[in-house]
């Protein structure tokens, strides 16, 4: 899943704000 | 957030504390605040300006609504790390629960975006009818998610309620593909608890059947944007490839 949704997981990987 | 392992049933000091967390995350990551689509309630579309967006072609339009669709996920997104132990899932299971609940949880926003009594939502900075979507070419879909809109504000839920829904519509552990669903189901639980003890106290226990009632429209409405979805894509397979937002690509098609 993580190869098929790379800006999802990358928005994941993020710290919150 | 850390997630706070305790006991079943959880004790009263953690459903507050989680409701408490619950509630700010919502608070922090919605879009739109609630005065300010108050204050801007009767700020319509002109007849030129509807007539600006009738006017544009269908892959136009598709275009722009999926770039403020993929907005409204980025905010739920935010949300969905902001909810206590979502983060300690594993990645699989937290792409799984946003792939499968980011567009339910937009449609559930949307109706603090929504005016009743003219039936208008909030749309590029003013309110507009489902005339505005016309160019669409998905009526069926936008009177559907109208509807939706409607039914939800008639519950008049606070912005706790609110909150507390939209946890529960993504911490799902009946979506297909989890890794750790006993994981998930304990979350869940602990939110149910969380949602009961609120309404509870708000003296509207009465609410939480219609809530899990609107589950299924959400999951039909869903299905609708991804059938009408294919059938733009094969009518206009370069618009959504070359021009279309890169999440929304990832989550719908």
């Amino acid at each position: 899943l993580k190869e098929k949704h790379k800006i999802l997981h990358r928005l994941l990987q993020n710290s919150t704000s | 957030p850390e997630y706070p392992y305790c006991p079943y049933p959880p004790s009263l000091l953690h459903i507050e504390e989680l409701c408490d967390s619950i509630v700010r995350s919502h608070r922090d990551t919605s879009q739109f605040r609630l005065e300010e689509l108050q204050a801007l309630r009767w700020k319509l579309f002109s007849r030129e300006e509807i007539h600006a967006y009738q006017s544009k072609s269908v892959d136009e339009m598709w275009q722009h609504c999926a770039v403020r669709l993929t907005e409204a996920v980025q905010y739920v997104v935010e949300f969905a790390k902001r909810i206590p132990g979502f983060r300690g899932l594993g990645q699989n299971d937290q792409i799984t629960l946003l792939k499968t609940g980011s567009m339910e949880v937009v449609l559930v926003r949307m109706s603090r975006c929504f005016n009743t009594e003219n039936s208008t939502v909030f749309f590029d900075g003013k309110f507009g009818s489902t005339e505005l979507f016309k160019s669409l070419g998905c009526g069926d879909l936008m009177v559907a998610v109208f509807d939706f809109a409607h039914s939800m504000c008639a519950l008049r839920l606070t912005e706790q309620q609110m909150a507390l829904f939209c946890s529960l519509v993504l911490i799902n552990p009946d979506r297909p593909c989890l890794e750790d669903r006993g994981r998930v189901h304990r979350m869940r639980r602990d939110l149910e608890v969380c949602l009961s003890h609120m309404l509870h106290r708000d003296n509207q226990e009465s609410l939480q059947h219609k809530l899990y009632q609107k589950v299924s429209v959400l999951q039909s409405l869903c299905s609708l944007h991804v059938e009408k979805l294919h059938w733009f894509s094969q009518r206009y397979p370069l618009t959504v490839h070359s021009v279309f937002p890169p999440l929304y690509k990832e989550l719908f098609t």
